[in-house]
Parts: structure tokens; C-alpha cells; sequence
């Protein structure tokens, strides 16, 4: 029913999917259970065409405004941010560390490329992250088949070039399995030049 | 299917168009 609500209006431009916004916050000194997780996190608005992003996006904080523990979702509608979801059960995501100061310019543009479809790998794409943290802040793409490695590096080539990372960026790839099992989304990640 | 792919600038040339205010 909520799909119904969200239609393209004559002039607007459709995306290819339909996506969701989506705000966490935590106490960082309590442990993630995945019970409060779910507890924490809502979702604030869905849109259908690039018209509706922006009126959205628009009125958001800028993520590098954001202070504490905080984090920003957009994923496709349907698709909870959460590593038990059935899209997400068998996928992982791309980490990139960011010193403060660059959070906003680079979740827009991590946005424009999965918006504009630019990562060319089919359905993969679950969606991306804004983590903000106290020393850094942290950007993630979520796809849903980790072990697929064709798309895990195209993904990683095409953000290379859509965020203009320098060659020598370290990019760390975690899987959900992983993520579970030792309760952290950022540590003991693989790390890739 | 087609795709529907747009670019950075094509996206960010609609952020000012009334139909996004």
C-alpha cells in the first residue's frame, strides 16, 4: 500500500528504484543488540523520482552537521537497513574511513551514483550508510551478495571514481555474516588498496 | 529492461527546478 503513495508526478523524472530514508542514533556505551537497533532506527520518507530526493534531501541536517553517534540510510524501499534482512542475509558493504569534514560532500555523491544507477551490477545494490563517530566518520555501500566478486569490484572501481578517492585509499570489505557474528559493523574488516 | 541512469550534473541541475522546492 505504501508503494501506491509514492508515484512519479507528470514532470518529475522516475528513479530506477524506489528508496527510502532511514535515521539511527545510539548511546555508543550500550552494546548494538539487534533489539535496540531496530528500536533506534526510522525511516522518514520514501521517494520515486529525482524531484522528490531533493525536496527531501533538501530539509535534511548535513550529515557532517550531525554530532554523537548517528547514522543516515538510504536504501531501496522494501530493504531494512539490517544485516538479518532477507536482502541483505548473504551481502557485506564497502567501508571508507573519512576524517571529519568530509562526511556531507561525500554521502551526496555516494547518493547521485546510486540514484543515477552508476554502479552498472543488476539488482545488487541494497543501499548506502552515513555513519558519523567521534574521530572519523564512515561511508558504506551495502550489496547483496558479498561472494559475487565481479560486482564487489565493480562497485569498488566505480567509487573510486565517483567520489574521486586517491589511488592510494584503503577500501575494507565486511560481510553481514561477519558483521554478525562478531557484533561490529567496522572491525576486522579485509582491506583492499 | 531499460535502465535509468542519470548523471551527477543532470541530478544536480534538477535540485533547482521548482518541481524539487
Amino acid at each position: 500500500a505504501r508503494s501506491k503513495e509514492v508515484v512519479a508526478p507528470p514532470g518529475e523524472h522516475p528513479l530506477q528504484y524506489r528508496y527510502t530514508f532511514w535515521y539511527s542514533r545510539r548511546t555508543p556505551s550500550r552494546p548494538a543488540s539487534t533489539h535496540n537497533y531496530e528500536q533506534n532506527i526510522r525511516q522518514f520518507g520514501t521517494v520515486a523520482t529525482v524531484e522528490q530526493f531533493w525536496r527531501v534531501y533538501s530539509h535534511l541536517v548535513r550529515p557532517g552537521d550531525l554530532s554523537g553517534y548517528s547514522d543516515f540510510h538510504l536504501f531501496k524501499e522494501g530493504i531494512k537497513p539490517m544485516w538479518e534482512d532477507d536482502a541483505n542475509r548473504n551481502g557485506g558493504k564497502w567501508i571508507i574511513r573519512l576524517r571529519k569534514g568530509l562526511a556531507s560532500r561525500f554521502w551526496e555523491n555516494i547518493i547521485l551514483a546510486m540514484l543515477g544507477e552508476q554502479f552498472m551490477v543488476g539488482e545488487e545494490i541494497c543501499g548506502v550508510v552515513v555513519s558519523i563517530r567521534f574521530q572519523e566518520d564512515i561511508l558504506s555501500i551495502w550489496n547483496k551478495t558479498a561472494n559475487d566478486q565481479i560486482s564487489t569490484i565493480r562497485i569498488r572501481d566505480t567509487l573510486r571514481r565517483v567520489l574521486n578517492l586517491p589511488p592510494n585509499t584503503i577500501m575494507e570489505y565486511k560481510t553481514h555474516n561477519d558483521s554478525l557474528k562478531d557484533n561490529s559493523s567496522f572491525r576486522n574488516t579485509k582491506l583492499t588498496l | 529492461g531499460t535502465r535509468i541512469i542519470y548523471d551527477r550534473k543532470f541530478l544536480l541541475d534538477r535540485r533547482n527546478s521548482p518541481l524539487a522546492q
